[in-house]
């Protein structure tokens, strides 16, 4: 049970970072297009 | 007998003379350069007067941990294998132990790769896993355990002869104690049995060196560029590791490497039967290092004499405002076949002889001692750590806490729960510096969830183990 919940945090953590590095590329890329 | 025939020792300084262990360790030696930073204190290149030997010097706070210190020496001063570093004997001197051992003129294994900034080709891995097993057969032989296989913790003399240093964590097995169960060694190192704490033997040091093959052979082990807590998730949960690129390496060695690294460690190779692998077998001898050693050795110094012009250019220029040839270190000669480029940062992975310690990676790579041994040593039988006053936290966030401590004193600390689907619709409404800011907090963040769940089920288990540990006794008075 324990480490179910470990993965369950860890997988969360993980999309979480996907998507924060997700966005922080997306606004690189705007600002590179605006530029 | 044949363990011990293989590791018959060469004639050498056997330990010090009794006339030397009564003097002041300096009237016995000249002390000539510092090595580097071993796991506990500094490590300094010696002469020993009354031989003229070259010896190396452990010099260890005495407010550290003595008894793994004293351990150490313990477990050193047992071998006696052309493979393990040998220990001579040891001296107080005002507040600090100073430990003589084998010098190992060439460094450890991540030394030479730092040095050269280049990994090792097939011969060479092979003729030092060789060595190695032959000093972990020996250990493994004596009932002992590393718990600390990585190359920062492989060293290897003038000749090439690889030697096992570093016993800070070693554990020895009574036949009672058939297993341990305490999480130590280095995380990415560290095989799954260790990490689940389900109890291990001497097969653990098989794994770490199957991936201490890899980290030569790639200039790092798998994982090392992933966070160590998810890593140490990950290690138990995924397939064994693999080459990055494995068509690059031969097929004796591919499959000398998957027979390192088997899960289940009753499946997993001793070191007896993987000096039998044909890998290992047709390993050239030890002159194939020559080469490697000489060009690290000459980098080295290159290196030294490299610092020493900055030293006295910076003492120079604190007298005058004179533009100094601040250079970047040695750079390796780029002649050399498909290797791959050693991570500058991991080099230095905390072991035996650090040369300089600037990197990031260093402070994740480090060797990890978790639960003090001393009430498992006091029994007969395996047993469970059983805590006594504070909750325990699971062995590897003890860990990450204090590096964490170590390394985030500047973080802003602030307490996002479990990311939700809320957080990942707000994303787009922030700014690109709070976007950095949570990327950057995340880890701790997650650690620090991590540790509130495992205090959570310790609580839940914690009257079950009382439960059985009251049994046991029960038993026992009966």
């Amino acid at each position: 049970l324990f480490m179910k919940e470990l993965e369950r945090i860890v997988k969360s953590y993980e999309a979480y970072r996907q998507a924060l590095l997700t966005e922080l590329d997306m606004r690189k890329q705007r600002q590179q297009w605006y530029a | 007998e044949q363990v011990q025939l293989r590791n018959n020792p060469r004639r050498q300084l056997k330990k010090l003379s009794e006339d030397s262990l009564t003097k002041q360790p300096e009237e016995v030696f000249d002390i000539l350069e510092k090595l580097g930073e071993g796991s506990y204190g500094s490590v300094f290149k010696a002469h020993y007067k009354e031989t003229g030997e070259i010896v190396a010097i452990k010099q260890v706070p005495v407010e550290s941990d003595l008894q793994e210190i004293i351990k150490e020496i313990s477990i050193m001063q047992q071998c006696n294998s052309p493979h393990v570093v040998k220990y001579y004997g040891s001296y107080f001197k005002n507040s600090d132990l100073w430990i003589v051992m084998e010098y190992c003129g060439a460094g450890s294994v991540s030394d030479i790769i730092r040095l050269r900034n280049k990994t090792l080709g097939e011969d060479e891995i092979a003729a030092i896993v060789q060595s190695t097993l032959k000093g972990l057969e020996y250990l493994h032989f004596m009932r002992k355990i590393h718990r600390d296989i990585k190359a920062g913790n492989i060293l290897l003399n003038s000749e090439g002869q690889a030697k096992l240093a570093d016993f800070g964590v070693a554990g020895q097995l009574t036949d009672t104690m058939a297993k341990r169960n305490t999480v130590i060694g280095t995380p990415f190192w560290m095989a799954p049995e260790v990490i689940q704490e389900i109890g291990y033997n001497c097969v653990a040091d098989i794994w770490s060196l199957g991936i201490t093959a890899i980290e030569m052979a790639e200039g790092k082990p798998p994982y090392a560029d992933i966070h160590p807590m998810r890593a140490i998730f990950m290690i138990p949960t995924n397939p064994p590791p693999t080459f990055r690129n494995p068509d690059q390496w031969s097929e004796p060695f591919r499959d000398f490497v998957s027979q390192c690294l088997v899960k289940n460690p009753e499946d997993r190779a001793t070191a007896t039967q993987l000096l039998q692998h044909p890998f290992i077998k047709n390993a050239k001898s030890n002159s194939v290092l020559k080469a490697l050693i000489t060009e690290s050795m000459e980098l080295k110094l290159k290196k030294q004499e490299m610092q020493q012009r900055e030293q006295d250019a910076e003492d120079e220029e604190n007298s005058d405002e004179d533009e100094v040839d601040q250079g970047t270190m040695v750079r390796a000669s780029t002649s050399d076949l498909g290797t791959v480029r050693a991570a500058g940062s991991l080099g230095s992975s905390l072991g035996t002889m650090i040369e300089h310690n600037d990197s990031t990676l260093d402070s994740q790579l480090g060797t990890m001692v978790i639960n003090s041994e001393d009430e498992e040593e006091d029994s007969s039988t395996m047993k469970h750590h059983h805590e006594t006053m504070q909750p325990a936290k699971p062995s590897f966030l003890q860990y990450f806490e204090q590096k964490e401590k170590e390394d985030n004193k500047n973080s802003d600390n602030n307490c996002h729960k479990l990311p939700t689907e809320g957080d990942m619709e707000v994303i787009r409404s922030l700014s690109v510096e709070e976007l950095r800011r949570r990327l950057a907090s995340l880890d701790p963040q997650m650690e620090q969830e991590i540790e509130e769940i495992h205090q959570r089920y310790q609580a839940k288990r914690q009257p079950i183990l009382d439960a059985i540990e009251a049994k046991k006794r029960r038993q026992q008075s009966f």
